[in-house]
Parts: C-alpha cells; sequence; structure tokens
C-alpha cells in the first residue's frame, strides 16, 4: 500500500508545471524515503530530478517500493480538477496498474477522488556522481526566468560567465546582441534576494536557451535558484521545493565542433 | 558552431 497526503496540493501542481515542458511521461519511485523522479528530455539533452522526502508530507506510507508510470497530460488534467487550497492524497495497492487523487476541501465538505491508469515505461536511470562544481551561484529564481525570457529573444544560446566578480549571461543574434551581468550582492538583508557566487575557478560555459527557460518553468516553487557549473560538464540548475525537498536539472552544454 | 552535446555523454547509466 502507497499513500502520501499532501495539504498544500499547490506543491504537486507546481512540480507537475515544472517538469510537463520538458517530459511527456515519467515514472515516480515511491519508496519508504520519499518519491523520486529520474527522466531525460526526448531529445536526450537535459535530465530532470526531483525528490520529495517522505517526512516532508502530512501522512506517508510505502510498505513496498512501487514505481508508477504516469501520463503528464493525463496528471495534468487530473490535477486541475484540485483547488489550490485542497488537501492532496496519493494512494495506490502494491502491484496495482492505477493511481488514485483524492482531494478534499478544507472544510472536508467536498471529497473527490480520480483514478488514472499507470503506464509501464522503460526505466532509464543515469548515475549523477557527486561533484564539487568551480562555481556556485545563487540568485532570485524570478530574476533568472527574467534573463532567460529576454535573452531567448536574441539568439538559441546563451554563455553563462561565472567570476568572483559575478555573473554574465549573453546572447547574440540576427538583431544583435545582449548582456545582463549581475554583480554578488555586497549587502544581503534578505537571503532571497541576493546573487552570491562561490568560485574556485571562472567557467563560462555555453547552454542552449530553449532548455534554460523550460527549467524557469520552476519559479513557482522556490524564491532562490542555484546554478552549478564546471568546465566541459552539464550545468545544474536547483530549486528548493519547500520544506520537502528539490528539482535539478541537469543540461549538457553546447561544444566546439 | 557549438554543437549540442548530449546528457548521456556525461552520465552513464546505473
Amino acid at each position: 500500500m502507497f499513500e502520501a497526503r499532501l495539504v498544500q496540493s499547490s506543491i504537486l501542481k507546481k512540480v507537475l508545471e515544472a517538469i510537463k515542458d520538458l517530459l511527456n511521461e515519467a515514472t515516480f519511485d515511491c519508496s519508504d524515503s520519499g518519491i523520486q523522479l529520474q527522466a531525460m528530455d526526448n531529445s536526450h539533452v537535459s535530465l530532470v530530478s526531483m525528490n520529495l522526502r517522505s517526512d516532508g508530507f502530512d501522512k506517508y506510507r510505502c510498505d513496498r517500493n512501487i514505481s508508477m508510470g504516469m501520463n503528464l497530460g493525463s496528471m495534468t488534467k487530473i490535477l486541475k480538477c484540485a483547488a489550490n487550497e485542497d488537501v492532496v492524497t496519493m494512494k495506490a495497492q502494491d502491484n496495482a496498474d492505477t493511481v488514485t487523487f483524492v482531494f478534499e476541501s478544507p472544510n472536508q465538505e467536498k471529497v473527490s477522488d480520480y483514478e488514472m491508469k499507470l503506464m509501464n515505461l522503460d526505466q532509464e536511470h543515469l548515475g549523477i556522481p557527486e561533484t564539487e562544481y568551480a562555481c556556485v551561484v545563487r540568485l532570485p529564481a524570478g530574476e533568472f526566468a527574467r534573463i532567460c525570457r529576454d535573452l531567448s529573444q536574441f539568439g538559441e544560446s546563451v554563455v553563462i560567465s561565472c567570476t568572483k566578480e559575478g555573473v554574465k549571461f549573453s546572447s547574440a543574434g540576427d538583431i544583435g546582441s545582449a548582456n545582463i551581468k549581475l554583480a554578488q550582492t555586497s549587502n544581503v538583508d534578505k537571503e532571497e534576494l541576493a546573487v552570491t557566487v562561490e568560485m574556485q575557478e571562472p567557467v563560462t560555459l555555453t547552454f542552449a536557451s530553449r532548455y534554460l527557460n523550460s527549467f524557469t518553468k520552476a519559479t513557482s516553487l522556490s524564491n532562490v535558484v542555484q546554478l552549478s557549473m564546471s568546465p566541459d560538464v552539464p550545468l545544474v540548475v536547483e530549486y528548493r521545493i519547500g520544506e520537502i525537498g528539490h528539482i535539478r536539472y541537469y543540461l549538457a552544454p553546447k561544444i566546439e565542433d | 558552431f557549438r554543437a549540442q552535446a548530449a546528457i548521456v555523454n556525461y552520465y552513464h547509466m546505473d
């Protein structure tokens, strides 16, 4: 028996919003420790990795590990049926071929349940080693979304350069070029408004703006986004999901041909 | 010209 209850169904809605641009379907791996998801986008350029810890749920029970392959379009339709203030419970029997979503209004006067068919998806898990990154940048998530949106008007690629002074985002194309420099914040009253850089060595990498824009669909999950970069390895874009977990996007760089 | 690398070039199947 698997059962996970979340008082804020809006978290689940936001998680889905954050992944459905990149993935059509995904396997939710449920175990005693929580719910994990790892999947590559169709073109195998990026990887989404999400973790929701069991202790972050209001009630969590998972007697046996269960992998639930879900069509994210169908899941979106179902979660649209939940009000933001509803309490959501996901339930499945062991070896079930369906999952049930139960939505309860805060006053318990309306209770709805939606059963969704599960899918058998090929499991392709990539092993991601623990990595010390040369540069780790934290900045307001809304600022990062704005930068990605603004620069994607110029070109298909965004160059991210990180030095100890700050971080620079650049793009160039037919209409011209654009550079956005963010300096490290000197005085930080509010952490969520700060730009911070932890740098071992400067890094400059080029990425496809289309994917960066897709990652920013997670902006509503967190005030802060963390970018981790090292020479010649994928960028990691991480958003915390409240006190319950995180979503990380890994993006392969564009390389000299 | 820069070519788009694939994520599987960096991480391998578990």
